[in-house]
């Protein structure tokens, strides 16, 4: 369902290159729940964007449903993401002129869904992640994990195929962050969406079905199911 | 050493009042390693600003040192902010056209100290903290926890007297989230600084003498050395 073959990324901006991905090969199934850990400046980040379509590879190719993407257009790459991928980023990029509620609706917007279901959607998705008296604050009335939880309901609210998430529980207490792990596992279960996070956070590792893991830029490891 | 007395922060300028901080009186000794924790929304973000100086209360005082800092000039706040005050902000705030090594010997330029001494400092600030090879990088050329390291650098880089940090480690993989708070506890240990982190890291609080919990803008606990 996404499969990437010897993906490369190399930066070639600063002092000496940086090959921030180093040859991947890896393949996710449907409705599979994969957390990607390792070190800080492992790549991770890099990876999630290169399979998100957000980032072009160096080299190598990226698959999704059999669509190789790394040579799409952009306009056609933008299309594709906004039909197929919810994205949650490490500083969540949230609208700064927009209230949870827009920034959360803006998503299904651009999807040109009728109105009605996209204000009742939005206003569900901001109450599951216990939003509901933020609705109409802007990204600088909220506190850090409360940007965090906007940015996943965001990434939700539209049931994509695939959600990547960038490290969605950093900044978020313990109650908090079971709470969106219960939210991810019964989209998860419900509508066999796949979850693929980057995550430092035990509490994730420990409720995914598969564990990947990058060191330099490589996969040093990559444990499924029960066996761990 | 730090001290409040019915400390009050309202925001006035959302749908409803929001009590971020509601009438917290608190002691920090000196030398002492204490970690704010508590469900995002609760207060620590903005009771760490209020202490920091960075903001100002609706209500209460905040003595330092037994000078009251709420009704201090902004410049003379600025002067003593930083002659006293390392600040790691949750979202970092480094400066994005400044490279690691410029970023982290910023505050010590604006302290006047001599260029040699604080290019050293800025170097082994940041080899302490793994970075020794992106000096030269800018912001946007590092991951996340990168990033959050330069931070920390940064504040650390000065030798202030109180180091207080919002949620230093929550983009840090175990390794090294354990090797910052091994440079931050031999900072306290050797020179008496005194660190007050929000956090909402099980690797930071086991490593707290005391621990504070804020629910909803008040201490709901106040837990001190080896009775946790
Ligand atoms: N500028 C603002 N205007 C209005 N409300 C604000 C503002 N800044 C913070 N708040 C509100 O004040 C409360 C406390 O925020 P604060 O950032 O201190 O929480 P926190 O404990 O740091 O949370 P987190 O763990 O998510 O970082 C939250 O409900 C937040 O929405
Ligand atoms: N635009 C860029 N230019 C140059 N180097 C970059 C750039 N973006 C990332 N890098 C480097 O690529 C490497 C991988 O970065 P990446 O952000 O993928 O790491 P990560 O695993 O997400 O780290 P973290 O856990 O700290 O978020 C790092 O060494 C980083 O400094
Ligand atoms: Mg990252
Ligand atoms: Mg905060």
């Amino acid at each position: 369902v996404i499969k990437t073959t010897n993906l490369q990324k190399i930066y070639n901006n600063s002092v000496a290159p940086v090959k921030a991905v180093n040859d991947i090969s890896l393949e996710f199934k449907e409705g599979e729940f994969t957390a990607i850990v390792g070190p800080s400046g492992s790549g991770k980040t890099t990876f999630l964007n290169l399979i998100g379509g957000l980032d072009k590879p160096t080299g190598g190719e990226i698959f999704i449903d059999g669509t190789e993407i790394s040579t799409m257009k952009e306009s056609e790459l933008f299309d594709f993401r906004l039909r197929n991928i919810g994205f949650v980023f490490q500083s969540y990029n949230l609208i700064p002129v927009l209230t949870a509620k827009e920034n959360v609706s803006f998503i299904m917007l651009l999807q040109k869904r009728p109105k009605a279901e996209m204000e009742k959607r939005a206003t569900e998705m901001l109450e599951q992640v216990g939003l509901s008296d933020k609705l109409n604050s802007r990204p600088n009335q909220l506190s850090g994990g409360q940007q965090q939880r906007v940015a996943v309901a965001r990434a939700l609210a539209s049931k994509p195929k695939f959600v990547l998430a960038d490290e969605p529980t950093a900044n978020l207490d313990t109650e908090s962050a079971f709470n969106l792990l219960d939210i991810m596992e019964k989209l998860n279960k419900e509508e066999n969406i796949t979850l693929i996070f980057s995550t430092h956070d035990q509490r994730v590792i420990e409720r995914a079905g598969r564990v990947i893991t990058l060191v330099d830029g490589r996969v040093s490891e990559d444990e499924v199911g029960s066996s761990r």
